[in-house]
């Protein structure tokens, strides 16, 4: 057995099926029940059935790429996939809606996959067990229909019980042993116990297995199945309540979208007031006015990066500029103490991007007077974005912004003809609400786009990303998830940043050249080091 | 079996092992070539893990196995034992 590092802290576990809607749901989850109830039997686990995004174990049936850049291939093959604990995606179960299931228990393989196999086998994975090379072991990798109700191979019991421990055992006045049946080979008969009833039966045998005489066995299935029906009626009340429960979070959800947008149209309304104020006084600052650009004419044939039409595919509404200087709404931010929403080199400079501002770094370092209002130098960019998610410079020297959905291509300081538009113009997904680095890997010297924990490429040739993405982001060894940003400086490495800190990329080892991140301040913004700073160096 | 075998190509055994983690997924960005050996290594640890001959080669029982149905997940982590002046895939040395 092999144990992959990551597993839950705590042994009460929530499950649910995302897809409640579909055919065999019922079926479904009693099957997930009963593959759960192996892993239960077998240690200190508990698992009960919500039905919740919460939940710690999501099962979910999909197909092809949904979303998580690990795309199932249809029927065969790869049947299903799950990851290992963890917050978020970690613990959840996928499977390959495209297979031809069979949710009835069965070893006849010709009605289709035992789901119950799969089931139970993608669960280990979700408790953090990782394949095993024993061919009668159920985390081996290739599917195999095998009787596994009740019983666990010793490979993965003794696997689970390193992971979490075996299952208190509560002894009654009898104490199970373990026997040798005298069949041809010794066997040793696992303990299938009930820790939570204490054997009740009329002839107190000293070693009595609850199902081993048949007569008891069958009155003890009627108490089992009526304990079921009253487990499941519970359920029924904690899903009912659970669904109250999330009424009432949406109500109070509504309430809240409600109030922010009442606080917007104050705010907008405040705005208004100013801006009527500085109407009417004398202009008594020097408003830098920006030198008229010639608009080139062969922007409009120069290639876009990406589907260049000529005419504005999206009706946004054409936008006025004044060239006033625009009192900032928010104070500006601590060069030496702050996160980078995005970075990018421009015309061999330095940009850093954070909220509305943007600092300019040359060959003499920071220059003086910034941070600086970013729609100073780009002042098509809308005037209530809040900030910029992403910058780069792309092949043709355009500067390309990307805030929200919507991305932005620059000719210099002049937004491109067409522009902006959507980010599906790209073809990322319509779901994507945001990019969180767009940068040029120097080692391929491909630009690359990434968004929580998934990364796409962009196909140079047609500007739009390539086919085989999304991939997930741990192919970036060592930078994780949800980053801030990222940049190829002008030394051809690559950089990405997260909250303070950063990872220089080792291109030749595909992972961080550091593990952990250093003081993004210190390199990129000069800032001299604190007393309590550790110096990475000499570290 | 002939027929097996020549149903999977270098291509498909290449993406296989790196699909289920017998050779580095960054070949899939960098395209990094692997030399004869390493393949070898590769295609010997797959038929290790999946209790067929060790030989190797892309023999009929290899292109059987991997075209069986099997789990999404890739086999964990091997130590991927390139020559040093190579790719360094992880910190743990060839067991």
């Amino acid at each position: 057995y092999v144990l992959q590092g990551a597993k839950w802290d705590k042994t009460d576990l929530t499950w649910s099926l995302v897809n409640q809607s579909m055919a065999d749901a019922d079926k479904i989850r009693t099957m997930v029940s009963r593959a759960l109830r192996v892993w239960e039997t077998n240690s200190k686990l508990t698992f009960r059935e919500v039905y919740s995004d919460q939940a710690d174990i999501q099962v979910l049936f999909a197909r092809r790429d949904h979303g998580d850049g690990y795309k199932f291939d249809g029927p065969g093959q790869v049947l299903a996939h799950a990851f290992y604990p963890g917050v978020g995606r970690g613990g959840d179960a996928h499977f390959d809606a495209e297979e031809t299931w069979e949710f009835d228990a069965s070893n006849d393989d010709s009605r289709g996959t035992n789901f119950l196999n799969v089931a139970l086998h993608e669960l280990g994975h979700s408790l953090g067990l990782g394949h095993s090379s024993d061919s009668n072991a159920v985390m081996f990798p290739w599917y195999q229909n095998n009787e596994v109700d009740g019983k666990l191979p010793d490979d993965d019991r003794i696997g689970i019980q390193e992971l979490y421990g075996a299952k208190e055992k509560v002894w009654g006045p009898y104490r199970p042993v373990t026997t040798t049946s005298t069949t041809t080979t010794t066997t040793m008969r696992t303990l299938t116990y009930y820790p939570q009833q204490r054997p009740t039966y009329p002839n107190h045998y000293p070693n009595y297995y609850p199902n081993y005489y048949p007569r008891e066995r069958d009155r003890e299935r009627e108490r089992e199945q009526e304990r079921e029906r009253e487990r499941e009626r519970e359920r029924e009340r904690e899903r009912e309540r659970e669904r109250e429960r999330e009424r009432e979070r949406q109500r109070k959800r509504q309430h809240e979208e409600r109030e922010r947008e009442r606080e917007r149209e104050r705010e907008r309304q405040r705005d208004r007031e100013r801006e009527r104020e500085r109407n009417r006084e004398p202009l008594t600052t020097t408003s830098t006015t920006r030198a008229p650009t010639t608009r080139s004419t062969t922007a409009a044939t120069r290639r876009t990066p990406a589907t260049h039409p000529t005419h504005r595919p999206y009706n946004y509404p054409t936008v006025h500029r004044h060239n006033k200087p625009h009192k900032p709404r928010k104070p500006k931010p601590d060069n030496c103490m702050t996160s980078y929403d995005a970075i990018s080199m421009i015309r061999r400079e330095l940009f850093i991007f954070r909220g509305q501002f943007l600092w300019r770094i040359g060959a003499k370092g920071l220059y003086n007077g910034y941070p600086t209002e970013t729609r100073r130098h780009w002042a098509a960019l809308p005037e209530d974005f809040n900030k910029v998610d992403a910058v780069y410079e792309n092949q043709q020297r355009q500067i390309v912004f990307f805030i929200g959905r919507q991305y932005y291509v620059f000719d210099s300081v002049t937004l491109a003809p067409g522009y902006p538009q959507p980010l599906t113009s790209l073809g990322l997904p319509p779901t994507l609400t945001h990019v969180d680095a767009a940068f040029v890997w120097g080692y391929n010297n491909r630009t690359y786009l990434t968004s929580g924990t998934l990364y796409w490429r962009i196909d140079d040739n047609t500007g739009k990303v390539e086919l085989d993405y999304p991939r997930d982001m741990s192919f970036w060894a060592g930078v994780g998830y949800n980053i801030d940003a990222a940049f190829q400086y002008t030394n051809g490495k690559t950089y990405f940043f997260k909250n303070l800190g950063y990872w220089e990329f080792n291109d030749a080892l595909i992972k961080v050249a550091h593990a952990r991140p250093k003081l993004s301040s210190r390199r990129w913004m000069q800032c001299a080091r604190s007393v309590n700073d550790v110096d990475e160096e000499q570290r | 079996r002939s027929n097996e075998r020549s149903s999977v190509s270098e291509d498909m055994m290449y993406n296989y092992l790196m699909q289920f983690d017998y050779l580095p997924k960054s070949d899939l960005e960098t395209g990094a070539l692997r030399t004869e050996e390493q393949l070898i290594d590769a295609i010997s640890k797959l038929q290790e893990f999946g209790n067929i001959p060790v030989t190797g080669k892309i023999d009929s029982a290899t292109a059987k196995l991997i075209q069986l149905p099997r789990c999404g997940v890739g086999d964990n982590k091997h130590a991927y034992n390139f020559s040093p002046d190579n790719l360094d895939h992880g910190p743990r040395k060839r067991r």
